[in-house]
């Protein structure tokens, strides 16, 4: 048996929406530790990392773990019916071919039950490594979103370069050449709006900005993103849901042929 | 041109 409950059910309408148009249907895994996901996109070129601990759960029953395979479009349409204030609570039996989602209007005035099919996913679990990064950017999530947006109306692909003088996002399109430097500046009003670089050494790395642009559906469930680089590793763009856990993304650098 | 490479050469299955 298990039973989630989430009084701030409008993080998981985020999560899907940041996620379905990149995972077509994944397998949502239960243990103790929490509610999570790992999945790739179709090509096998990113790969999403979901973590919802427990503790951030009102109510967390997993009786044994479980994994449950969802084609994604279709949870978010269905948590697309819940409210915004409303609290959600995932249900399903062991052995189920179902699960519910249970919605509660604030007042309790309105309780509705969705109830979808679950599907079997052959899907492989990856390990991912700790892994110390050449640098390390923190910044406003919606600024790094509206960089990811305006580069990609110049081009294909960004390239992300880390120096000491700060943050530089460049690309190259048929029209001409865009380039936007950040520097860091810890010394703003809100922590939210700050950009803190650590860098270890100099990194300049080249990505798809199609993916990058995809990622960033994830804005809304974090100011802050943190972008994490290494040449020879997957970049990984990280956005931390409240008190709950993270969203990552992984996607590897593009090489020169 | 450039290549991108798939996750999985990074990442072993586990």
């Amino acid at each position: 048996m298990l039973e989630l409950r989430l009084l701030q059910g409008s993080l998981l309408k985020k999560v899907l929406e940041s996620i379905k148009d990149l995972v077509t249907e994944a397998n949502f895994d239960c243990s103790a530790t929490g509610f999570s996901l790992q999945a790739m996109d179709s090509s096998h070129v990113a790969l999403v990392a979901l973590l919802l601990r427990s503790e951030g759960f009102e109510h967390f029953r997993c009786d044994r773990n479980i994994s449950m395979g969802m084609k994604l479009v279709n949870m978010a349409m269905m948590l697309k019916c819940a409210g915004n204030d409303d609290i959600i609570t995932i249900k399903a039996d062991d052995g189920g071919d179902t699960v519910t989602f249970m919605f509660e209007s604030p007042n309790q005035d309105k309780i509705a039950d969705f109830e979808m099919k679950l599907m079997n996913i052959d899907s492989e679990h990856l390990g991912i490594p700790e892994a110390e990064y050449q640098a390390i950017v923190r910044m406003p999530s919606s600024e790094f979103a509206r960089i990811c947006k305006d580069l990609s109306t110049i081009g294909d692909t960004v390239i992300i370069s880390v120096t000491k003088e700060g943050v530089k996002f460049s690309t190259k399109g048929d029209i001409g050449t865009a380039n936007i430097v950040c520097r860091q500046n810890a010394t703003v009003d809100k922590p939210e709006d700050a950009i803190i670089i650590e860098m270890k050494e100099p990194v300049s790395l080249t990505f798809a900005l199609r993916y990058m642009n995809s990622f960033t559906k994830a804005t809304p469930l974090a100011n802050i993103v943190t972008i994490s680089l290494s040449s020879e590793l997957p970049v990984v763009v990280e956005y931390k849901i409240a008190e709950m856990g993270y969203i990552r993304f992984y996607l590897a650098p593009k090489i020169e042929e | 041109g450039s290549k991108q490479p798939a996750i999985t050469k990074f990442f072993s299955k586990l």
